[in-house]
């Protein structure tokens, strides 16, 4: 039964993408299956697995409603729809609530034995984000421990909230700390609000280390190019906290 | 002759809002007149300037193609259009070209004597930001150095050029590197590709610094909350940088 997961945040820069790639990459080393589903037209999550990529394939899958183009990466047992900047014109689709469910329909029609997917959206609430929340159950909110960011995480969940009449599977999963800074107490005064917000959720937290900052321009996910490092084993950590509580094994 | 300014980067979290807010709150210091213009559904300028509001007004506003709504701000000379989430619905009205002059109509009817109009975009090429690009003389691109972030400044100067027929008037002014971590290698990796590419265009740099994470949370810019700071002296000098090449004074 395949699970699927989104990782949301209306917020920019918080770690979506980050996330979304490492996580796949650390699942794919315990043997999983992954489908890494880029649902951005910036194309991040692709070029962070070393795919460039101008979205066009996306784009008609999804106007025909038919199924996805993947590909395979570097990463053994990870695949990839990849994505790019054409993929902008599906948010003309969205009109209020009619166009959400086309990838759902899409995921549906797409072969493929992967133990999870996993969808990497964009910082907004458009087409993009809306398909992802209809077509998963499993959301994961990445959040940065700042004013700003809480704010973006209230209109989340918001947002899922509304969401859940047309989706029912849908859940909140976990809120992910990223980027974090321990030594400033804005990150405690950020931590205490997430843990009272979310009692069960809150994954442990991903440090703010380079190594996840140059990983992307070497086109591969960090426990590839920095294998000993905070940002491999802050990822490492989490894709174990997640994998107990969704993979239920 | 009012100077319109967008601030733009469809990727998200490189300090769009902070240097929109900070850039505003320092012209004001200077005895400059300002209008910070707040074209995100997230409406973090204005939570950064202590204003909370729904965007029922600006929608409204939009859609009939009207003057803004202007409301005071505690910072002497600055003034603001507040934003919130309903101003998401703006979205569904961008399909192709059409629609992206409404801005520009509805800031001519603004009355007010302003010498700086500064426009926060969201991270988008959507509705709010072509619109804000239309309605602008000068451009300010916000970047952070990361492999991703300077894939989205690609795709920004694409965007950019391609709105140059409809809009003559449109320059990238300067390109403004935010979040700056001096100690790594990246940065300066980061920066010489910046001067490679806008030779004479790349402003001061704005460090990392908590006081610019902590400021939107009090309400005020970082020149109120924390005076001496190097969130402070660095939005100060860029604000300097930029009167003299924008303002011509
Ligand atoms: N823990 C971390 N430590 C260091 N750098 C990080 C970390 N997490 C993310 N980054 C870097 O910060 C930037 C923003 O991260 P990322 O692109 O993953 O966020 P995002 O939420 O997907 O952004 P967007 O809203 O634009 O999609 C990227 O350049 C990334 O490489
Ligand atoms: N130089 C800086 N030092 C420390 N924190 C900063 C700095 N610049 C921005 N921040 C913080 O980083 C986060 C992202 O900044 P900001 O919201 O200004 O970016 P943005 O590009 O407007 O994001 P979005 O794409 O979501 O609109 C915010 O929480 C902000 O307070
Ligand atoms: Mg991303
Ligand atoms: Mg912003």
């Amino acid at each position: 039964m395949k699970k699927v997961v989104s990782v949301v945040n209306l917020k920019g820069g918080v770690g979506k993408t980050t996330t979304a790639v490492n996580l796949a990459a650390c699942w794919a080393e315990t043997g999983k299956k992954v489908l890494l589903v880029d649902m951005d037209p910036q194309g991040s999550a692709s070029i962070s697995v070393g795919v460039m990529n101008d979205g066009n394939e996306l784009l008609d899958a999804l106007q025909r409603t038919v199924d996805l183009p993947v590909v395979s990466t570097d990463v053994p047992g990870l695949d990839l729809v990849p994505s790019g900047i054409e993929l902008t014109a599906a948010n003309q689709w969205y009109t209020g609530d009619s166009g959400i469910g086309i990838l759902d329909r899409c995921l549906e029609q797409t072969e493929g034995d992967w133990d999870y997917l996993i969808i990497d959206c964009p910082p907004s609430l458009g087409f993009h984000t809306m398909n992802s929340l209809m077509a998963c159950q499993h959301v994961l909110v990445p959040v940065e421990a700042s004013f700003l960011g809480l704010n973006g995480l209230k209109q989340m969940v918001t947002a899922i909230k509304s969401i859940k009449s047309q989706n029912p599977d849908i859940k909140i999963e976990a809120v992910i700390p990223c980027r974090a800074h321990r030594r400033r107490r804005i990150h405690w005064e950020i931590m205490d609000r997430l843990k009272e917000m979310f009692p069960t959720k809150v994954t442990p937290i991903i440090r703010e280390n380079v190594s996840l900052t140059e990983a992307p321009g070497r086109g591969k996910p960090v426990i590839f190019t920095a294998r000993i490092s905070k940002g491999a084993d802050d990822y490492r950590l989490v894709s174990m906290w997640l994998d107990e509580r969704i993979g239920g094994i």
